[in-house]
């Protein structure tokens, strides 16, 4: 499903280069949950950003259902994103102005599919399955770091995307409401069929996984099968 | 040394009132490395910015060095603030346009006791304790979700405060690195008889605490000793 080759990518400060990515490759298949870990500053938010169409690699070739990300065009990639890949961020990027089931909706405005009733009740719903049923009003300032972090994975699933990525999910949670975020993303990809990317620093959530990818400066160093799969 | 007497804690929205914390003691002594831990929600970032003097509780009293921080004027707050508190943000609330060298030195400008040239030695050696010696020159947008939070360590030390506040200081790092952290702010306890109040998720790190403190909904349940403290 999702197919990366040979990338790499530098990030240019002036006259020097940091190099971010130094030469990955990875094929995910439609249905695999794949762990990313590493070290801080490893490259991982690089390759998920990629992964995601989010942004380019400088080398290297990235294929989503076949299709290459990195040659299409603007508003295809944009429509892609919008129906096919729920990204959450590392820093979440939540919209300060609008509450947290606002911002559950917005990429159903986006989209547009879906009546305003059918949003809100799907935002609710989406919500409650995060367990902030009682903050739907909350805006995210009103909200603690983990209740915004859950906003971000509720939001990533608005359009019941088939690719769910998750750029830590529960680095701001308690050990308990991490392993319910886990469930919930488990059930998604076992009775959905979702794939699922997502970056931990936590064993026990990577524990999840049918595989676990190690990057280190750049490069995937390891790979590691869930022994039950 | 830091002092809490039955606070409460409410957040008004509208006609409704959100209870953050619900009667709160604590008594920190000079030299005590804190845990704190709970669920997301449980009102460890409120209890955090009522303890550093950054919000006030709507009852109760905070004692720092046996001055009621409540009823202190705001200039001498802020001074008390500056010299005394070093607070690690769990959004890491770093400043945007400058550097990670300048966000570092930032604290050492508005207390004003070094030369130009010994705030950026300072600077240089408290990015090089946190492993970001060769990121000094970069923007926050420029570094990954963890070094951005290794930087908010690095400027919560600018002033060598004598507490530490962190909420979150490990939540974005790999072990590794978090084990690193820890281990400079344990030598800074330890060596310097700091003392260190941090909230975290992850039961490693509270490992390093003489003792943790466990809220659930805005009270204190449990406390647990290091057993061989
Ligand atoms: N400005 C606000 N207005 C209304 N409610 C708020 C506000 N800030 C926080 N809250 C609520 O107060 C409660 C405690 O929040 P707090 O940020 O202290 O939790 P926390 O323990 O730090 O959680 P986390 O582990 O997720 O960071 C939460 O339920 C939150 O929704
Ligand atoms: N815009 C940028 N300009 C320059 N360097 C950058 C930029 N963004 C990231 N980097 C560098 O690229 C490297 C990889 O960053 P990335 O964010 O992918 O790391 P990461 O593995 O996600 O780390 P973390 O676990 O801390 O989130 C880091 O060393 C970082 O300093
Ligand atoms: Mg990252
Ligand atoms: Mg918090």
């Amino acid at each position: 499903l999702i197919r990366i080759e040979n990338i790499h990518k530098s990030y240019l400060m002036g006259k020097e280069a940091v190099p971010a990515l130094r030469g990955v490759s990875l094929a995910i298949e439609r249905g695999d949950m794949v762990c990313l870990m590493g070290p801080s500053g490893s490259g991982k938010t690089t390759l998920l950003n990629i992964v995601g169409g989010l942004d380019e690699p400088g080398r290297g070739h990235v294929t989503i259902d076949e299709e290459d990300v990195v040659s299409m065009g603007e508003e295809k990639l944009a429509r892609l994103r919008l129906e096919k890949i729920g990204f959450v961020f590392q820093t979440f990027n939540l919209l300060n102005n609008f509450t947290a089931e606002e911002n559950v909706e917005a990429p159903m405005v986006l989209l547009g599919a879906l009546s305003k009733r059918d949003r809100k009740a799907r935002a609710k719903e989406l919500l409650a399955l995060v367990g902030l049923a009682d903050r739907a009003e909350h805006f995210p300032s009103e909200l603690s770091g983990g209740q915004q972090q859950r906003v971000a994975i509720a939001r990533a699933l608005a359009n019941d995307p088939a690719i769910v990525i998750g750029d830590e999910m529960t680095g701001d949670l308690d050990s308990k409401t991490g392993f319910e975020v886990m469930d919930v993303v488990r059930t998604l990809n076992q009775e959905q069929g979702k794939t699922v990317v997502y970056v931990t620093h936590d064993p026990r959530m990577a524990a999840y996984a049918d595989y676990t990818i190690h990057l280190l400066d750049g490069v995937i160093v390891a790979r590691d099968e869930d022994p039950q799969r």
